[in-house]
C-alpha cells in the first residue's frame, strides 16, 4: 500500500509557528 | 607534420629552427659617420650614407653603401658600441660580424637576459686579453671551471680585402660535455634578449704615443648575424609577430607566455618544466569533470600523490564539490543516471521541511534522514502502520 504524501494543510502550527516552512 | 606532436597526438619537445635574431632589427650604435657630413659620409644621403641599420639588412637591399661606419676617432675614448635588442630571448648558437676596415684589435661581446637593464660578457677577442680587458689568453684546456665563462681569444685577423671576420660559436665558452636539455647552466648561458658588440680598440695605424702618427680610425662592418633559436623551452616550433609588432612563441603543451614559460591558468596539474628531446613536460589540464574553469596547483598533494596530480579545482559549479568537482555538495546527491560530468550530475536533496529530520540527504542514493514513523526518499509518506498527525514535529503517529 502506498501511503499517501503528507497533508500540510493538517498539521497544526499553533505552537511550533517558528518551524512553520515558507510556503 | 607537427613538431611538437607525434603521429598518434601525443606532446613533445620542440624548438623553433636557427634564423638570424638580428636580421632587420634595430642597431643602436654609439657613434656613425656622416653627422656633419663629410666628403665619405654624409648621413642624409642615401648614396653616402653608412647608418647602422645596414649592419642588420637584407643582403642585396639597395644599390648604396653596405657597410656601417663610425665616425673617425683620433683620441681616446676610442671604443664604440653597437647594441641589437633581439626583441625577446632566443637562445644562442653563434654571433659574426664582417668588419670592411681592418679588424679591431680589440673586442668584446655582452649579452643582456632583461632587455638591456644588466649586462654579462659572452667573450672577448683581444691581442693582449691582459691588458684590455683583465683576462689571460685562452687556455688551451677552454673554461677552468665547471660551468661556462666569458673567455679571451685571439683578435680577428685582417684579410687581404682590408676586412676580416670576427665569429663567435656561443658554446667556445662552455665547458664540454654540458647538455643543452640537460644543463640549467648553460640554457643560461646561451640565453640573451640583446646583444652588444664593444670595438674596444682600434688596429691604430700608428704610433699612438706619437700623436703626427697617427691616423684617425673609422671602425666599419656589415652583416652583423646572431644565430640562435627563439628561445621557446622546448614547448613552441615558431615564433610569431604579434599585432603590436612583438616575437612571441607559438605555444603548445598547456603553456603560455612569450618564451612558454608557464602553465596556462587551467593547466596547472603539475609544475611547468622545460621540455626535453625524451619527455615534453607538457602542462596537464586539471581533472574538474567539466564543472571548473580554474584550479590552482597544491606542491604538497603533488608530493602525495607520487608527483602525479596536484591540481585543485576553484569554483566547482553545477553543485558539485571536492579537489576535482568529482561529489555533490551538501544538499545534493548523485543522479545515478547522469555521467559524473553532466550539468545536472546533482540532484537537490528536496528533503521534506516537516517529515525529515534535517536537509541533507545521503550523497549517493539521496535519502533524506527521516522522522520516526516517515518514509520516502524526501520523508513525505507515513511509513505502513503509521497515519499523518496534527502535529508538525512527529507528524506520523503509530495507527491505533
Amino acid at each position: 500500500e502506498v501511503m499517501p504524501t503528507l497533508d500540510m494543510t493538517l498539521f497544526d502550527w499553533t505552537d511550533y509557528e517558528d518551524l512553520k516552512p515558507e510556503v | 607534420a607537427d613538431p611538437c606532436h607525434d603521429e598518434g597526438g601525443a606532446p613533445r619537445g620542440c624548438v623553433p629552427g636557427l634564423v638570424n635574431a638580428a636580421l632587420g632589427r634595430e642597431v643602436l650604435a654609439s657613434s656613425t659617420c656622416g653627422r656633419p657630413a663629410t666628403r665619405a659620409c654624409d648621413a642624409s644621403d642615401p648614396r653616402r650614407a653608412h647608418p647602422a641599420a645596414l649592419l642588420t639588412a637584407a643582403a642585396g637591399g639597395t644599390a648604396g653603401p653596405v657597410c656601417w661606419r663610425s665616425e673617425a676617432l683620433v683620441r681616446a675614448p676610442l671604443n664604440v658600441t653597437l647594441t641589437v635588442p633581439l626583441g625577446k630571448a632566443f637562445e644562442l648558437v653563434f654571433i659574426s660580424l664582417r668588419f670592411c676596415s681592418p679588424p679591431p684589435a680589440s673586442v668584446a661581446l655582452l649579452k643582456s637576459q632583461d632587455h638591456g637593464r644588466s649586462w654579462a660578457p659572452l667573450g672577448f677577442f683581444s691581442s693582449r686579453c691582459g691588458m684590455d680587458y683583465g683576462r689571460p689568453p685562452l687556455p688551451a684546456t677552454g673554461p677552468a671551471g665547471p660551468g661556462p665563462e666569458a673567455l679571451c681569444f685571439p683578435a680577428p685577423q685582417a684579410e687581404p680585402d682590408g676586412g676580416g671576420l670576427l665569429a663567435f660559436s656561443v658554446q667556445d665558452g662552455s665547458p664540454p660535455g654540458l647538455d643543452l636539455d640537460s644543463s640549467p647552466v648553460l640554457q643560461d648561458w646561451v640565453t640573451a634578449t640583446d646583444i652588444r658588440v664593444v670595438l674596444t680598440r682600434p688596429a691604430l695605424l700608428g704610433d699612438p704615443r706619437d700623436s703626427e702618427a697617427v691616423v684617425p680610425y673609422v671602425y666599419s662592418a656589415t652583416e652583423l648575424q646572431v644565430g640562435g633559436r627563439c628561445k621557446c623551452n622546448g614547448h613552441a616550433s615558431q615564433c610569431l609577430l604579434e599585432a603590436q609588432g612583438r616575437l612571441v612563441c607559438d605555444c603548445q603543451h598547456g603553456t603560455e607566455g612569450p618564451d612558454c614559460g608557464r602553465c596556462k591558468p587551467f593547466y596547472c596539474d603539475r609544475p611547468w618544466q622545460r621540455a626535453t628531446t625524451r619527455d615534453a613536460h607538457a602542462c596537464i589540464a586539471c581533472s574538474c569533470n567539466g564543472h571548473a574553469r580554474r584550479c590552482r596547483f597544491n606542491m604538497e598533494l603533488y608530493r602525495l600523490s607520487g608527483r602525479r596530480s596536484g591540481g585543485v579545482c576553484l569554483n566547482c559549479r553545477h553543485d558539485t564539490a571536492g579537489r576535482h568537482c568529482h561529489y555533490c555538495r551538501e544538499g545534493f546527491y548523485r543522479d545515478p543516471g547522469r555521467a559524473l560530468s553532466d550539468r545536472r550530475a546533482c540532484r537537490a536533496c528536496d528533503c521534506h521541511p516537516v517529515g525529515a529530520a534535517g536537509k541533507t540527504c545521503n550523497q549517493t542514493t539521496g535519502q533524506c534522514p527521516c522522522k520516526d514513523g516517515v518514509t520516502g526518499l524526501t520523508c513525505n509518506r507515513c511509513a505502513p502502520g503509521f497515519q499523518q498527525s496534527r502535529s508538525p514535529v512527529a507528524p506520523c503517529v503509530k495507527t491505533p
